[in-house]
């Protein structure tokens, strides 16, 4: 999956990937504070070839507020709300909405989902729809994280680690190895960085197409920009 | 009965029967068509002789002798009656519909037939097939008096939601046979065909009685999942079906009230007590329960409403097994009691506090103790309950006032059920208390853009079962309208659910192009069917005034669409000789106090030219 992150309030941004196996899960948000996780299960091509790099997507997202008794879970077919013993699973061909004080779903068929969670948080989950009949591609899911603010300085995780305002400096903007594409340096988390200028896609508003987002893309799975390695990452459930 | 099914004692013979039976998202078409020819020397009188289900209205009959085609009228009852009493004053006998056990009606007229004459019979019904315990059934009495050469049923079913299964059971078919029935099944049509030879119609090889002797059900369902559910468009008129899975049941706080009085002494007793002790075996653990048993008195188990706990369980069923028939009959009382008992443990907050609350009555008879005018009973429950709880009545055997049971139920969101003497009375109750026992939604209301639809049939509904399905339909009177917007509002057991459905007109006019096949405007006649169905429940409650626009309503609708209904019936004029000789049909009411064995009805035959006939067709 492709990851993208806003620095220097929000002026730029960063972008990197991360190469896992399909049925990993990875740690994107953990705040021990709130007791709130966000775990993402990874699946691959419909068919690998050998020898060949896999790619990932996100094909399930797990997330979890203990504090409100809250799971939910999304898959490319279904969106499950877990409340206490409760457990209502929705259809991503409807639209629909629940809604529980200060927890609140809302899903827009075959589109995407807002979850708000309190005053500490708001996602969108972006679906992706493929022709279900296409030789290699299959359905996948995008995260968004729309406001964090509530979250503790705790908070860590892919993308958590980033829910505080970084800082990065970028310079010696040149010509890059890719032809037509621009390198630079980034010093970011006291790391020297080579990035290469590039961009990636914000489906939030055109699930089809996306609007582009310019960013630095790091370059070795995030290597320097994320806090240790994207194994440190995996972990053993959704929940 | 000779090789192709001829009877050469009467003479008659049944050379084809034909059950068709159409149906499109839920609503079911059905036509019954019988050609009977008379190879004998002489008039002879044929019967035919049909059961329906009591829920659906037949539309049309018609009977076709001599090349001749007289088809039936549905009139206003009244008008419909007058002819009735001039044939009862002739000294013959009306009235072709009569109840005929728990679920069918069966429709009965006879025509001589001269000598190598030929008549065909033909009788359309319909019906919107509800959804019960999570399935649709369409029942087919099969009982042909002889054997018949091209006997055939033919269903066909199309579900643009997509059928989750389809199954058919034919009990009266032997093991061997059962592979006749074929049926096909691709993602929205299902295809259920019978059609078994003379030789496979046989009892034994050498006799000439049939086995084609009983039900033939079909069942299936749709695909559901949690959306808005489904709206369809056609000419003008649209349904919705709402009846959304994956959802968490809402815990409910039942009272039985229970009858014990004197009346109930013997089997009616026993069966109640079984039905009891394994109603109690099937609580969830979070609901909660009361028992109020009342002959002329009446008594609460341990004076209070307990959570179906294992423990709580075992100690109410060995107070179940003690109760035993004695006195008279007070029902105002444990009602009021019950009311008493549910607001006393809101108030004291021991219920969950998103919960059902319902009452459920079980009697055998009339109120006899204590206040015994059911109209100040029905209006003291009534006021006590102020809308706040369900209350469902089961009316054990044939002695009850059902009209009094159903208004009670009626006037308090709930719904009156007969219980039928037999020895399944406890599956009877078990499978009423299935019904209601898994709440999955409360306060349900569906919204449609207002100034765009028009005559919409009940839009709110306080619960929403388990197994059942939500149904709306209504006109569309915007004829610009592009888009139409579905929206559910509801309760879960925790969280408040929206659901949305937006259909575009034009697509969905599309698809239904599809299923012209089936019947064009079966939108419509679905909307007309709900509709009356509705009204003929509010004219139970309601008051005079309304009463009588409800009235004029059902009555306009029922002519319109040519339902026959409890206030319409079908008349069949047959000229001969110079007169118009009728037949006419009436529903039969579920007041009547039929026993269940159906009451045999003949009808006095006569001679081909001479006597007039007369016949009759209609519905309560």
């Amino acid at each position: 999956p492709h990851f993208v992150i806003s620095i220097n309030d929000h002026s730029d941004a960063i972008c990197f990937n991360i190469d896992g196996k399909p049925g990993a899960i990875l740690n994107l948000v953990t705040d021990p504070y709130t007791d709130f996780v966000v775990n993402g299960e990874l699946i691959g091509e419909k068919k690998i070839e050998i020898n060949k790099k896999i790619n990932t997507y996100f094909g399930k997202f797990g997330i979890v507020n203990n504090k409100m008794d809250v799971k939910v879970e999304v898959s490319t077919k279904t969106i499950t709300v877990f409340h206490g013993e409760d457990k209502i699973v929705f259809p991503w061909s409807a639209t629909a909405s629940l809604t529980k004080e200060s927890f609140s779903i809302s899903i827009i068929k075959e589109r995407n989902l807002t979850l708000t969670m309190g005053d500490d948080a708001t996602f969108v989950i972006v679906l992706h729809r493929v022709w279900k009949n296409h030789p290699l591609h299959r359905d996948f899911l995008g995260f968004y994280t729309l406001d964090s603010h509530r979250f503790s300085s705790m908070t860590h995780g892919l993308l958590g680690q980033f829910y505080h305002e970084i800082s990065a400096e970028i310079y010696n903007i040149h010509p890059g190895l890719d032809e037509g594409k621009s390198d630079a340096t980034m010093i970011v988390k006291g790391h020297k960085l080579r990035v290469t200028r590039g961009y990636q896609k914000d489906y939030r508003f055109d699930p089809k197409r996306g609007t582009n987002v310019p960013c630095w893309f790091v370059h070795y799975n995030g290597k320097g920009f994320i806090d240790g390695s994207p194994t440190d990452y995996v972990v053993s459930s959704l929940f | 009965i000779g090789e192709h099914g001829k009877n050469p004692e009467s003479g008659l013979e049944i050379y084809s029967m034909k059950i068709d039976c159409k149906v499109t998202s839920r609503f079911a078409h059905n036509m019954v068509i019988s050609r009977v020819v008379n190879r004998a020397n002489e008039s002879k009188e044929a019967f035919f002789e049909i059961e329906l289900p009591k829920t659906a209205f037949i539309t049309n009959f018609s009977m076709t002798l001599d090349g001749v085609t007289y088809v039936g009228a549905v009139k206003e009852k009244e008008v419909a009656q007058q002819q009735y009493q001039k044939a009862v004053s002739r000294g013959q006998t009306a009235g072709l519909v009569k109840a005929s056990g728990r679920k069918m009606e069966k429709f009965k007229v006879s025509v001589n037939i001269g000598p190598t004459k030929k008549v065909t019979f033909e009788l359309t019904y319909e019906e919107l097939l509800k959804r019960h315990l999570g399935k649709y059934e369409i029942q087919i009495r099969v009982k042909p008096k002889q054997l018949v050469k091209h006997f055939q049923i033919d269903v066909h079913i199309f579900e643009p939601q997509g059928i989750a299964f389809l199954d058919f059971d034919a009990k009266f078919l032997p093991n061997n046979l059962t592979s006749i029935v074929k049926k096909t099944l691709t993602a929205t049509r299902g295809h259920v065909s019978f059609k078994p030879t003379l030789e496979q119609q046989r009892k034994c090889p050498d006799c000439d009685e049939t086995v084609l002797d009983g039900d033939f059900i079909i069942k299936y369902d749709v695909n559901r999942d949690l959306s808005a559910g489904t709206v369809q468009i056609v000419n003008g008129y649209f349904v919705h079906h709402f009846a959304p899975a994956n959802l968490t049941r809402i815990p409910k706080n039942v009272i039985f009230v229970i009858d014990h009085s004197g009346s109930m002494s013997g089997t009616k007793m026993r069966q109640t007590n079984e039905a009891l002790l394994k109603i109690l075996d099937d609580m969830n653990t979070k609901d909660y329960f009361a028992i109020i048993i009342f002959d002329d008195t009446s008594e609460t188990w341990k004076n209070s409403i307990f959570q179906a706990t294992p423990n709580n369980v075992a100690e109410a069923k060995v107070f179940v097994r003690t109760i035993s028939a004695r006195g008279g009959t007070d029902i105002n009382a444990p009602m009021l009691k019950a009311v008493r008992l549910l607001d006393k443990s809101h108030q004291d907050k021991l219920l969950p506090e998103r919960s059902v609350s319902m009452i459920i009555l079980l009697t055998d008879g009339d109120p006899n103790s204590g206040e015994s005018n059911p109209t100040k009973i029905q209006e003291n429950v009534k006021s006590a309950i102020n809308g706040r709880y369900n209350v469902y009545c089961l009316g054990f055997g044939y002695d009850v006032k059902y009209s009094f049971l159903e208004k009670m139920s009626l006037d308090n969101d709930g719904v009156a059920r007969r219980i039928y003497e037999d020895s399944d009375a406890p599956l009877q109750l078990q499978g009423f208390y299935d019904e209601v026992a898994n709440p999955l939604l409360l306060d349900i209301e569906l919204h449609y853009p207002e100034n765009a639809i028009s005559e919409l049939t009940q839009a709110n509904f306080r619960q929403y079962y388990d197994g059942s399905e939500i149904v709306v339909a209504g006109k569309i009177s915007d004829d610009d309208l592009k888009s139409l917007i579905a929206e559910v509002f509801a309760q879960t057991a925790n969280e408040n659910l929206t659901l949305k459905a937006e259909v575009q007109v034009s697509e969905v006019e599309n698809i239904t192009q599809q299923q012209l096949y089936i019947f064009g405007d079966f939108t419509e006649r679905l909307w007309a069917y709900l509709t009356i169905q509705q009204l003929l429940e509010k004219r139970v409650s309601a008051e005079t005034n309304e009463k009588k626009n409800l009235t004029d309503r059902i009555l306009e609708l029922s002519l319109k669409y040519s339902f026959v209904t409890p206030l319409t019936s079908m008349v069949v004029t047959k000229p001969e000789e110079n007169k118009n000789d009728s037949f006419v049909a009436d529903k039969p009411s579920e007041d009547e106090k039929v026993p269940i064995q159906q009451r045999q009805y003949s009808y006095p035959g006569h001679a081909y030219s001479k006597r007039p006939s007369f016949t009759y067709v209609d519905s309560d």
